[in-house]
């Protein structure tokens, strides 16, 4: 079973979207290959690998409502090794047609007990919310990675997020653990960073990555390129912190 | 009746709290008694304007619910003439008991129908995503706001929050208009911000502020004091382009 990360965060604009790309994609560099499911119905991971919003047949839509298997809807992408299963606009109704459905929130669980075991690692991108879409992924994943912007509104969901993490754990699935909290958007120019970054480093301590995401400009612009940032500028600071980021996964799952 | 104002956008992050907070304050300031809607079960606007999430009792949660009038739920602010109604905790599973109600998209409509005469806007702040909570936003609404980061992820939503937009106006409140595009955190060292800024004045030509807002740093300090940038930092870039922005809306409204 390939290990599965859920990057959520309720508060929006955080970076989960760019994580979960450029993470799969530096998991997928570094040889393990690696499938990415876009659980947001915007599709902004979709768009970072370049591959468009699913026409409507193959796409996290029907692998939730069982017209698919989650192997056939996974498409390949710009990267060797990495594999997308696109979102499409008919998962915007997925949430309320999943509340009177059974097992509601093991919905995506049940579809990734039957991913081929060729894949080592897969990465779940979240809508910026706590609702059911958020929930299967939770259920779905051994871990859970919490981007967190380094600005004063990021702070104030974390708690509210954390306690929701702990209830899924309690009710739903018992082996989802914090993968780590990991700083996003850092400016070292601004005093403001580095309060927010000091702040979540008392609070959560060694749970917190030791790599920092900056802000990086090129981050932003390689997926108007339909590029993750390892293959639009694999030289600039932001494919040095998902490697790094990537390499402390690693570390964590395989060498224990 | 108060013009009542929607401030949304599905994506996550791109400057709606920013953005209800410092409009609310300028409208305020300029001499019009204003109301501040906290729809979101993040909170963050409460914050904006140094009022904690409602201890549970008097919120836009009860509101909601008719345990309370919209005029009893409205707290002073530390501005002057600006009132606020807070989020809380509770919020959260507002969406999951409305879907069950009759009216259930009207709710927010019919409580704002009480609000005392003497105010002359009301703004809501949504939270990131085209639930309950932002369609009832949406059915209170006289006109819907739209903030666009200049990024490049920010231009892929727009279309479907038209669609949800203008299927609101056809099927639940023949009144909501477009009150207008609001470009925020342009960056004018960056190629990225001139480009995604050409392109949406390009797709909405008029329909596009001519306020632009700058990326400015105070603006993301201010939430840490409980203040909207007019009282955090009267000179800074922030101030004055929330400023222009309200005598830009004050003109349409009032001169019309
Ligand atoms: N480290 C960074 N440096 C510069 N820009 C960044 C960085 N990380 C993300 N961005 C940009 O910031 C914006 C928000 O990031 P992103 O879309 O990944 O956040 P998100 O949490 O997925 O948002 P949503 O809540 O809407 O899903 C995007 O335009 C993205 O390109
Ligand atoms: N013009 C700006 N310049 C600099 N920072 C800004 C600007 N506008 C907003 N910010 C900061 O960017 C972050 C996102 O803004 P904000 O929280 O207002 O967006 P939002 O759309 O309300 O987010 P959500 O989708 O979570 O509700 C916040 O930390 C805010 O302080
Ligand atoms: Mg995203
Ligand atoms: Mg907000």
């Amino acid at each position: 079973m390939a290990r599965t990360i859920s990057i959520a965060n309720q508060k929006g604009g955080v970076g989960k979207t760019t994580t979960a790309v450029n993470l799969a994609a530096a998991l997928a560099l570094a040889g393990r290959k690696t499938l990415l499911v876009d659980m947001d119905p915007q599709g902004n991971a979709s768009t970072g690998v370049g591959v468009p919003q699913a026409a409507g047949t193959h796409g996290t839509y029907q692998v939730m409502n069982g017209a698919h298997g989650i192997s056939e809807a996974a498409a390949p992408t710009v990267v060797k090794d990495l594999w997308l299963v696109p979102t499409n606009i008919d998962l915007i109704g997925a949430e309320i047609e999943l509340v009177s459905r059974v097992h509601r929130e093991h919905v995506m669980a049940e579809a990734l007990r039957h991913l081929d075991s060729s894949f080592r690692y897969a990465i779940l991108d979240c809508p910026p919310s706590l609702g059911l879409l958020t929930v299967n992924a939770l259920c779905a994943a051994d871990s859970v990675l919490i981007p967190i912007q380094c600005e004063y509104y990021a702070l104030e969901g974390l708690s509210q997020l954390i306690k929701s993490v702990n209830r899924v754990r309690h009710s739903l699935n018992p082996r989802l653990v914090l993968e780590g909290i990991l700083p996003t958007m850092y400016d070292r120019r601004t005093a403001l960073s580095e309060q927010v970054l000091g702040e979540v480093r008392k609070l959560f301590q060694e749970r917190v990555f030791r790599t920092v995401i900056p802000r990086n400009i090129r981050l932003s612009e390689a997926p108007g390129f339909g590029r993750p940032i390892a293959l639009y500028d694999p030289k600039c600071a932001g494919t040095q912190a998902y490697t790094a980021l990537a390499e402390e996964i690693i570390e964590h799952a395989e060498k224990g």
